[in-house]
């Protein structure tokens, strides 16, 4: 199997899996690379578009109570608007995108991928990306009944707009593997002249 | 201010072939970083890094994918974007990229259709080789065609080894041990 996560200039996110299956596989089989929610995932989240900080008490209140309600608040998430300077208006985004692999059947019983993605969100800030992923690995493929050799990779993107619009935004990314298998392939590049960085992982 | 990372399995990756999967890896690296530099989307970069993936026969996916017990290739891909955009091709045999379908499918969930019709996120199996063909996509032309587009001689030598290892006497895999290069090939 082989994948891919991209975060490009504006922090938008993607991913993307491919695969051969597993030898001898019988016809007809589909492994996790083609299964939604196992193979892989990318989500985005737009928060803070265009509001204005110095927002009346009520109006903070409001939107608290929104998104609690629609269970879209982060542990760990204050909301760009209220990270900008006074008076500054922002766009901040979040996104993550992971690919997965493995034994198929075990990584596609378990939705491996969105299962990674949800645990990012949730721990990345305590745990980083990589703390996260081994954890989503744990509580899932590792339950299922061996063969069940997975990895994943995975990258978080926060994008903020600067105050200005000539300034361009600023795009943090944090990136993690995890595996539990002898050993996962990985390779990155982050900078514009940078040879890309082979890692294979014990 | 972007960034890219790909992999090409969890499993065992020999010594020896390290090198070549490495170099497969930092192409595939160079091919996304090229897209974005072109002003492509993350989308296109996954779909351009994969496929370079896939066109390597060191990796399993695409040409060197693993063959199934009758000796054919089926591939599976997806991908998705963050605008919960997705697109998926499963058990596709002579589609040269299934990426490049799977992208293909995604891209044209964007579009309606009349009367509300929906367009499908995945196709599987020889109807996403003919819809492929269809739409312009290297494809195999026939099932024979298809057969031959990702098989390698590597692969094939796998294959006959694992046919003989079922072929044994006791019927069993019990006691067998393959060796450290074919270990990779059991997983997807």
């Amino acid at each position: 199997t082989v994948g891919a996560v991209v975060v490009d200039g504006r922090g938008h996110v993607a991913s993307g899996v491919s695969s051969g299956g597993i030898a001898l596989k019988q016809e007809g089989r589909v492994g996790e690379a083609a299964l939604y929610g196992a193979g892989c995932w990318a989500e985005e989240e737009e928060g803070g578009a265009g509001e204005e900080e110095g927002a009346g008490e009520e109006e903070q209140q409001q939107r608290e109570t929104k998104e609690k309600s629609e269970g879209r608040r982060l542990r760990g998430e204050t909301g760009a608007s209220e990270a900008a300077p006074l008076g500054s208006k922002t766009n901040s985004m979040h996104g993550v995108a992971v690919s997965t692999t493995g034994v198929g059947e075990r990584v596609a019983a378990c939705l491996l991928s969105k299962t990674a993605a949800d645990a990012v969100r949730a721990a990345a800030g305590d745990q980083g990306v990589s703390g996260a992923l081994r954890s989503a690995l744990r509580r899932s493929v590792l339950k299922t009944p061996p063969p069940n050799d997975a990895g994943v990779i995975c990258v978080l993107a926060q994008r903020s707009e600067r105050a200005h619009p000539d300034q361009g935004c600023e795009v943090k990314v944090e990136f993690g593997a995890a595996h539990c298998s002898h050993s996962l392939a990985v390779a990155h590049c982050g900078a514009p002249r940078a040879e890309p960085s082979v890692h294979f992982m014990p | 201010g972007y960034f890219i990372a790909v992999h090409a399995g969890a499993g065992f990756h020999s010594k020896s072939s390290q090198p070549k999967v490495a170099r497969a890896l930092r192409a595939a690296c160079r091919a996304a970083r090229k897209t974005l530099r072109e002003g492509g989307t993350a989308l296109q970069a996954v779909t351009n890094a994969i496929s370079v993936l896939e066109d390597d026969p060191s990796c399993n996916a695409g040409r060197g994918s693993n063959l199934t017990f009758n000796g054919s290739v089926e591939c599976d891909a997806s991908v998705m974007a963050g605008t919960a955009c997705y697109g998926a091709v499963a058990a596709v045999p002579g589609i040269r990229n299934p990426v490049k379908a799977a992208s293909l499918l995604a891209r044209e969930t964007l579009e309606p259709l009349p009367c509300g019709l929906i367009r499908p996120t995945m196709l599987a199996g020889e109807g996403a080789r003919v819809w492929a063909a269809q739409r312009g996509l290297e494809a195999a032309e026939s099932r024979e065609q298809a057969a031959q587009m990702h098989s390698t001689p590597r692969a094939v030598r796998q294959w006959q080894t694992f046919q003989a290892i079922l072929a044994d006497a006791t019927g069993e895999y019990s006691g067998v041990v393959l060796p450290d290069s074919q270990q990779q090939r059991l997983f997807d």
